[in-house]
């Protein structure tokens, strides 16, 4: 059996407004390490990696690992049938074909059952030691960055140096370069851009993905934006100490 | 303008 009793239900909901646009079907993947998906929109160009710990549950029971394949869309439509202050609790049987969210509020409860699916899954192992750029911003600020920038091109081009990190654009109006510098703020740490480089790094990725990871910015105040040496970016939302949503994107290369 | 990597081929040519 499986059971998970959330008492911010909010989260979770946040958590599907994040992705449900973004991958269609998923596994849920239960186990001691906690309630994770990994997934990959339709067109696996981007990959959604959520953790969320037991330790972030008023109450975690998993007495074996199981996968729930969900619709997210569906998921979502479920959550949003519960309200923003309710507890939610998750149950599924061990072999069941469904599973069961409850609602909980100081004025009643509510239960629905949605189907279960069989999704196939391809995992991938990420190597987070090949990062060679690191910045972590307001995630605020680098949302509107993305909208921005969406609004004059279709790709950005991100590049970090000694000097900070510059988002640039180009389309058919003209071009855009928004620079970031590093800038530490001591008593609102959350307003802080902080770069950490071990060489200069840029590389460019289509902005209709990086305003989609931009819909996790009620989760977190803070968005950290990390480069690889080989080009892959990882953009990574904190969530209430007990967990992380990562978006995985790949690069676009010269022909 | 160059070409869009999956992350499938990406891990195949990293």
């Amino acid at each position: 059996m499986f059971e998970l009793r959330l008492v911010q239900g909010s989260l979770l909901k946040k958590v599907l407004e994040a992705i449900k646009d973004l991958v269609n079907d998923a596994n849920f993947d239960c186990s001691a390490t906690g309630f994770s998906l990994q997934a990959m929109d339709p067109s696996h160009v981007a990959l959604v990696a959520l953790l969320l710990r037991p330790d972030g549950f008023e109450h975690y029971r998993c007495d074996r690992n199981i996968s729930m394949g969900m619709n997210l869309n569906n998921m979502s439509k479920i959550l949003k049938c519960g309200g923003n202050d309710d507890i939610i609790t998750i149950r599924a049987d061990d072999g069941s074909d469904t599973v069961t969210f409850m609602f909980e509020s100081p004025n009643g409860s509510a239960n629905f059952e949605m189907n279960l699916m069989d999704i196939d899954s391809e995992h991938h192992g990420i190597d987070e030691s090949k990062c060679c750029a690191v910045v972590r911003m307001p995630s605020s600020e680098f949302q509107r960055i993305c909208k921005v920038l969406s609004s004059i091109g279709d790709t950005v081009v991100i590049s970090v140096t000694n000097e900070g990190v510059q988002f640039s654009t180009r389309g058919d109006i003209g071009t855009a370069n928004i620079v970031c510098r590093q800038n530490i703020n001591v008593d609102k740490p959350e307003e802080s851009t902080v770069i950490e480089m071990s060489q200069p790094v840029s590389s460019q990725f289509p902005l209709r993905y990086m305003n989609s990871f931009t819909k996790a910015t009620p989760l977190s105040n803070t968005v950290t934006i990390s480069l690889t040496s080989e080009l892959l970016l990882a953009v990574e939302y904190t969530i209430a100490e007990m967990g992380y949503i990562r978006f995985y994107l790949a690069p676009k290369i010269e022909d | 303008k160059g070409v869009q990597l999956s992350i499938t081929e990406f891990y195949r040519s990293a």
